[in-house]
């Protein structure tokens, strides 16, 4: 699965993802990614791209409960991402990627590793497959 | 507030031992993306454009699971999906089950700008791209050494499985081998 968030000065959000799946999938298998809420999600406040197992973000509703706890709980998109990540999924199952209105990145996963790259307006930027 | 962007090429068992032949590549298409991100959104390109952008470079990389370099079905054969979302309208595009389409997100696009709905799939969704004229090719060009290679490990994981059961496994997701070269793909 590869995915992208980002947003402008104006505080514009988008989100996208795209995948082939799970290795030795059922044909006619739908995963995580194409669900609206679930491995991709954007609104106002946030915009997030999820990877891992499409059936555990599924069930766990991933993108769209990291933009409600924002809009419910005025929780910040990193406290948002890290609860959903860490306590919200079975573990070794999730990573996401994820954008706020005000510019706020963050790229929690449960998972041995997750292939990502970031960058702010501010200078900051990063590479990385490992915590 | 300032803008900023955000990209990955998928989570999963990725263990510490990867060999840099398969780090390597890896990494330079997540920075090569990450440019195209940063350079699109100093432009002044809609966040919408942006991600569509960097998704279809990596849905191009052979290297990581997504258009050409997409995992296989126990068919062997590929199934892809993809998934565009604007914040500011909250209008969306889907689509599953391609097998020729190029670049999957961009049909999601012109599903979310050209249609009445939000998600089309398998046929339906075929028919649209050729209706729209998207770029197609056939299955084939989809289909990598690799990940014929991981489809009968994965197989062969399946099957060692199956033996030790009795009943017909149900396939627990939480013993999901570690495909031994590294990339366990299942995300």
């Amino acid at each position: 699965t590869v995915g992208c968030v980002a947003v402008d000065n104006e505080g514009n959000l988008a989100a996208a993802t795209s995948t082939g799946g799970l290795v030795n999938k059922m044909v006619g298998r739908i995963g995580d990614t194409p669900i609206i809420g679930a491995g991709t999600y954007a609104n106002s406040l946030c915009a997030v791209s999820a990877t891992g197992k499409g059936e555990a973000i599924i069930r766990g509703t991933v993108a769209r409960d990291v933009a409600a706890l924002m809009e419910f709980k005025g929780m910040s998109l990193e406290q948002a991402a890290a609860l959903v990540v860490g306590d919200r999924v079975p573990k070794g199952n999730v990573g996401l990627i994820a954008v706020s209105a005000t510019g706020e990145v963050t790229m929690p996963f449960n998972t041995t590793g997750m292939f990502r790259a970031c960058a702010t307006e501010d200078g900051h930027s990063e590479i990385a497959i490992w915590d | 507030m300032g803008w900023a962007i955000a990209l990955h090429g998928g989570a999963g068992d990725i263990p510490l031992s990867l060999p840099p032949e398969r780090r390597l590549p890896r990494e330079a298409c997540l920075r090569h993306c990450l440019q195209v991100g940063v350079h699109a959104l100093k432009s002044k390109k809609s966040p919408l454009d942006v991600v569509e952008l960097v998704v279809q470079e990596l849905e191009n990389n052979p290297n990581f699971n997504a258009g050409r370099g997409s995992v296989l079905t126990t068919n062997g054969t590929v199934e892809m999906e993809a998934c565009i979302v604007d914040g500011k309208t909250m209008r969306c595009g889907a689509v599953s089950g391609l097998k020729t389409v190029v670049n999957p997100i961009y049909l999601a696009r012109l599903v979310m700008e050209k249609t009445p709905h939000i998600y089309l799939g398998f046929e339906g969704a075929e028919a649209f791209a050729r209706e729209q004229g998207v770029e197609t090719v056939d299955a084939s060009h989809f289909i990598t050494p690799e990940n014929v290679e991981r489809l009968k490990q994965a197989r062969e994981a399946n099957r060692v499985q199956i033996d030790y059961n009795a009943q017909p496994v149900q396939k627990d997701m939480k013993r999901e081998e570690l495909i031994p070269d590294g990339d366990s793909q299942i995300g």
